[in-house]
């Protein structure tokens, strides 16, 4: 946006359009034009350039949160939990993280406790075949929260150092299944002894306000530190986690952009408030 | 919500009267934050809502509702017309193929089989086709729902392309006397033009099929780009819009019947197969005004 000459009212009519398009809420769109038009007013702009750049230092301001490299764990085995909706991109993302991991020296196993949908432990599988990391599964229909608890006592056998664990996706809206995620949670920290090092929102960026209703959830019944934020290859702008962002306190760790291990970036704010400006 | 919010804009206007433009404008820019809100698209709020203003403004009270419940009615019922009426037919369900198509994660492989059952229940005898060469464990996964349910599932044997497979499928279809055949895509973005080419080659050779777009129901302002960019490439029978068993409003629905104009034909609300029922226009403007 923002081919306008002055800062009038088109500017901000313009600046609300952009925002919006991108799934930032309105009110949050509206909170960042009165921020828009207090500093103008206070700073004396008059050129777009500036209006522009202050807008953009504030959303960078507003994405910047503390805790938001991944935390690789100091005592081992170390865990990951991966839990949001349905279709997110929860399973492919073990995938990314365990590359990841690998790729810092660290020796990955995999947890397949999504114990529920058709195919979920053998799609997970694969992934650990081509990527020839261990994969832990239960048998279908079997409780979660004892698959995570075996592959974490099958890494301190082993001598792996982190274990990354599936979960099935889930609506946040259905009781009985938060408190299932509820007591994974409950069960692999007591296990630990301490809280998993990433407790992970997986959210598509082609979500709308949803995203806002989910994280508030999911941060209720399961305690996240942080979002990775996929399908940011597939043109959605994923502006709703400015809006998440505005009102938590969860960092964005990490972006997935596209469907292999290799793709996923480290959540760099400017980079993603500039995608969404222009 | 959106009734409460109006019953108080117009809580002044007591008597009978007509509604004033400025009433009418404040009430309509509640009405246009709850459709955003319900993610239904920027532009499409802004037609709409110029649409309802234009109704309102002017109109006489009647002596029986609140002005407030009045706009509510202008917008209910705009709302419902825009999403193809209470009137449109169902789906007939008499085509020999249908082909599911969307972007990644939207639901796709568990709507086959969800499509499928239905089918079989009307009397016909569905073949699933898995021509999802690519994503772990896709043919797995419609190979066990379809078992679960009791539909055959034709699986590739070796073909080297996803049209290879449909056309397999079609081949084994009518030597088993099997109709009709439902095909389950690889998800895919709309702006991959390798993907995208791929389908409209898979559309081209199956000019007969119904081409279904499956959109989850929490998908934001990317829903109008998303069902134009499926629509120019494939020529759409329609949609199915999934996971409204949740609590995202489902404002893309209006998106997809007002700018691309084919009707939503089912509604996906849980995982389990019998968890598709037809779209209803009033259910679903009644959701998305929250
Ligand atoms: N383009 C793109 N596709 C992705 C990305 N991440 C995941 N996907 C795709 O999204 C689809 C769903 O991914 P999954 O990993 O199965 O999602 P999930 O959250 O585990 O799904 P459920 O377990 O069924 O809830 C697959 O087709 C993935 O390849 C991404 O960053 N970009
Ligand atoms: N709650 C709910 N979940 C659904 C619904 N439809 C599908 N799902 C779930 O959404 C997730 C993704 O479904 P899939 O059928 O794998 O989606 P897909 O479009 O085939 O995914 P790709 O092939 O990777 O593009 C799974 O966890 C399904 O169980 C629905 O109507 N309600
Ligand atoms: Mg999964
Ligand atoms: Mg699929």
């Amino acid at each position: 946006f923002g081919l306008r000459r002055s800062l009038d009212e088109d500017f901000y009519a313009e600046l609300e359009e952009a925002l919006v398009s991108s799934d930032v809420s309105l009110r949050t769109a509206t909170e960042l034009a009165e921020y828009l038009r207090t500093e103008i007013r206070r700073q004396d702009i008059a050129e777009l350039e500036a209006a522009r750049d202050l807008l953009k230092e504030r959303l960078v301001q507003v994405l910047s949160k503390e805790h938001a490299a991944l935390t690789w764990p100091q005592e081992l085995p170390g865990l990951y939990l991966m839990v949001g909706v349905n279709g997110t991109g929860k399973t492919t993302t073990i995938a990314k993280l365990a590359c990841r991991a690998m790729s810092k020296g660290l020796r990955p196993i995999l947890a397949a406790a999504d114990t529920f949908r058709a195919a979920a432990g053998e799609q997970l599988e694969e992934w650990g075949r081509r990527l020839e990391v261990q994969v832990i599964k239960g048998r279908p229909g079997g409780d979660p929260a004892a698959v995570v608890f075996d592959a974490l006592q099958a890494a301190s056998a082993r001598g792996a150092d982190l274990v990354i664990a599936d979960t099935a996706g889930r609506l946040h809206t259905k009781r009985n299944l938060m408190e299932e995620l509820n007591k994974i949670g409950r069960v692999s920290k007591e296990k630990l002894g301490r809280p998993p090092e990433e407790t992970l929102l997986v959210v598509d960026a082609t979500t709308g306000q949803n995203a806002l209703a989910q994280t508030k959830e999911f941060q209720q019944v399961v305690g996240l530190t942080g979002i990775v934020l996929t399908k940011l290859d597939t043109a959605a702008k994923g502006g709703i986690v400015i809006t998440i962002a505005d009102e938590t306190d969860l960092p964005i760790k990490c972006i997935g952009t596209g469907e292999q291990p290799e793709d996923l970036e480290d959540f760099d704010p400017r980079g993603f408030v500039e995608a969404i400006l222009e | 919500n959106l009734t409460d919010k109006l019953q108080s804009v117009f809580k002044k206007l007591t008597g009978k009267g007509r509604l004033s433009p400025q009433d009418v404008a404040t009430a309509c820019r509640e009405v246009r934050l709850a459709l955003l809100e319900a993610d239904v698209n920027f532009h499409v709020v802004k037609d709409f809502v110029a649409h309802v203003q234009e109704k309102a403004t002017g109109k006489e009270v009647l002596e029986s509702v609140t002005p407030g419940q009045q706009v509510i009615k202008i917008v209910h019922d705009e709302l419902v017309a825009l999403l193809g009426g209470e009137s449109e037919t169902q789906p007939e369900g008499t085509a020999d193929i249908y082909m599911l198509v969307g972007l990644q994660g939207g639901g796709k492989t568990t709507t086959s089989a969800k499509l499928g059952l239905s089918l079989q229940k009307k009397g016909r005898k569905p073949l699933l086709a898995a021509t999802d060469l690519r994503r772990p464990a896709a043919i797995e996964q419609l190979a066990t729902i379809g078992s679960q349910v009791g539909l055959p599932v034709f699986e590739p044997h070796g073909e080297k392309t996803s049209l290879e497979v449909a056309q397999a499928a079609l081949k084994h279809s009518r030597a088993e006397s099997l109709s009709p055949v439902i095909i389950d895509t690889q998800g895919r973005a709309h702006v991959d033009e390798e993907l995208m080419g791929e389908l409209a080659e898979m559309r081209a050779a199956l000019p007969a099929a119904d081409v279904l777009l499956v959109l989850d129901a929490m998908t934001g302002q990317e829903a109008v780009k998303v069902a134009q960019a499926f629509e120019n490439s494939l020529d759409l029978s329609g949609f199915i819009l999934t996971k409204l068993d949740g609590d995202a409003r489902g404002g893309a629905a209006l998106s997809l019947r007002a700018v691309v104009g084919k009707p939503i034909w089912f509604v996906g609300t849980g995982e389990k197969p019998e968890a598709l029922e037809p779209f209803l226009a009033e259910r679903m403007a009644s959701r998305i005004l929250g």
